[in-house]
């Protein structure tokens, strides 16, 4: 199990590596750090980030975007070891900014050829980049109802 | 494994049967505040079994079943139906397409289904098995799990990398 | 001490009601109750909301948006109370549809008149509402600047 | 009492001296992620007397001077300066624009000032004493103070009501 273990982290901090360099820049750079090496299934987990040549000390001093785009990366890095058949996000793109958010989409169409994902978004950027939307309204006081929409009719 | 499509009738805010079909790569979910679109990601980790009331935002899980307006009345049961086809033989079954669906009636009653017919929860939690897919799945992702994440709170770290090793 | 407690908690629910109709409707009800009325000086403060005709049974089950409202309509109150000379909103704005981010930048507008409000955000809507805009950039890696922006160049 | 400007020095990402004014009733701040918006806010509750380090999301005190870069080195010293326009004499001091500041160096020294003259964080706070402004004031406000009171998380709307009341 020890082993086992191992060898999915050392997956998943590469993958870290990976999506975390295609959210923030090339040159950006990040790990995961078992704070107890010799007690992997007990050990906490450390995150790394430093993003644009910045010096943080941990990663509580980084942005709010900055966050989001890195538990983001971390949370692809698991799917990426055993990618589920569909992903859900609700408003994930909330704090991000506009190119922030042009890459978030893109990577999303990048994992998007092997599985489905359901973006719950308010944003216009999020919305033009989907292959179909369902708007949800309450035209009857506190009852939902789910309508196909064309995009254009949107704006 | 792809998505079908979801079916809602008497859960939360879905007071009339709703459906959703899941047809193509990405599906974007748009609409006003409070109007359901978070109500159906709860949907589709109810019927993935999700016990947790706080997760779905609920004191007691009769919560979940529509409550009624002034001009209708409360519903006496919620049920959900999600469809999946099991296109690369991924799920375990002789089935091409598998419709697991779950019930609850306002005494309490709770019934979950596999194509219809009545069956165990952990027949549901066995079917997907090792497929990412479960109640607590890391590919359910909202924003107060990103501050769990970066906060570590309750060991979040930990049990996301337990789930999927 | 208990009785200018007791004399601002009713201000402060009065002024939570107005505030809520403002930026939910005119039909919406709302309350603030003190779950210990005997002993108002410890006791814990229960805050009930109900948008456009729904029942919710707890200030929980309300959405992201919803809720943002609801507490943004309870600082409001409080600041009402005692208006500070400034308010600072940091991205408050974020889980807010565009008719509630109309409304949001509104009532602050009619506070305005008495207060000077600094609006973080991100939200296009936001910065055509405000009087005038910084932009924040790091031109240099890792280090900030700040520019006067005059938002027909952000668009 | 109005607000006039902010001047940031060594103070976080703001490496260089860095001036706001404030001169309209609705100013916007905006920028990237990451570009040191929520930097500025942290400065206002720094030199208004925030001592939380948590609240100021650094680890010690020490964290808020500029670290440096690849290219800069890391500031010896962080430096805020707040002015403000006496003009409903609010402020209880003869001064018609007062500038309050605060200085922290990398050894530990710490320094607060009122028109340049050195004085305690308590001259500070008297000052503002019934003003509504104070480093926790309920008028400086982002997203984790709502969610808090949504909670109602370590009694927040005791707190609050308190402030206030
Ligand atoms: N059992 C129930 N019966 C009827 N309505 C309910 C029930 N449970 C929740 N609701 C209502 O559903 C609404 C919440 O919907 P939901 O969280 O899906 O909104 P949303 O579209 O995600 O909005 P946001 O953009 O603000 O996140 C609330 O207004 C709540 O009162
Ligand atoms: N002492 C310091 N020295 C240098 N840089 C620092 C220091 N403390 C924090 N930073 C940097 O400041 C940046 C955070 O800035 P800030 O939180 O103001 O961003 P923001 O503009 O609010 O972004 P967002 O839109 O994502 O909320 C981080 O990248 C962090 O590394
Ligand atoms: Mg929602
Ligand atoms: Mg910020």
């Amino acid at each position: 199990a020890k082993t086992q273990f191992l060898d999915a982290f050392m997956k998943v901090k590469e993958n870290f590596q990976n999506v975390f360099r295609s959210l923030f820049t090339a040159d950006d750079t990040c790990d995961l750090v078992l704070l107890d090496p010799e007690n992997p299934l007990e050990s906490d987990i450390d995150i790394i980030a430093k993003p644009k040549g910045k010096r943080p000390q941990t990663i509580n001093q980084l942005s709010g975007g900055e966050k989001t785009l890195t538990a983001i990366s971390l949370l692809f890095a698991l799917y990426l070891l055993k990618p589920a058949p569909f992903c859900i996000l609700d408003e994930v793109d909330a704090p991000l900014d506009d190119a922030n958010i042009h890459k978030y989409n893109d990577i999303i169409k990048q994992f998007a050829k092997d599985s489905q994902f359901i973006l719950v978004t308010h944003n216009k950027q999020t919305m033009s980049s989907v292959d179909s939307i369902y708007g949800v309204t309450m035209q009857e006081q506190g009852v939902s109802k789910v309508v196909p929409v064309n995009f254009s009719s949107l704006n | 494994m792809r998505l079908v499509s979801l079916e809602i009738k008497g859960f939360k805010s879905f007071a009339e049967k709703t459906t959703i079909n899941f047809n193509d790569s990405v599906t974007g979910v748009v609409g006003p505040n409070g109007s359901g679109k978070s109500n159906v990601v709860d949907a589709i980790r109810w019927v993935l079994g999700e016990q947790k009331t706080t997760v779905l935002r609920s004191e007691k899980m009769e919560n979940v079943i529509f409550n009624g307006t002034k001009n209708r009345k409360a519903s006496a049961l919620a049920e959900v139906y999600l469809t999946f086809e099991n296109n690369k033989n991924l799920l375990p079954t002789e089935y091409h397409t598998v419709t697991i669906s779950r019930h609850y009636y306002r005494n309490g009653e709770s019934e979950y289904k596999l194509n219809n017919v009545t069956c165990r929860l952990k027949d549901i939690t066995g079917l997907f098995l090792d497929t990412g897919i479960s109640s607590d799945s890391y590919a359910i992702i909202e924003l107060g799990m990103v501050n769990d994440i970066l906060n570590d709170k309750d060991n979040s770290r930990r049990k996301l990398f337990e789930q999927s090793a």
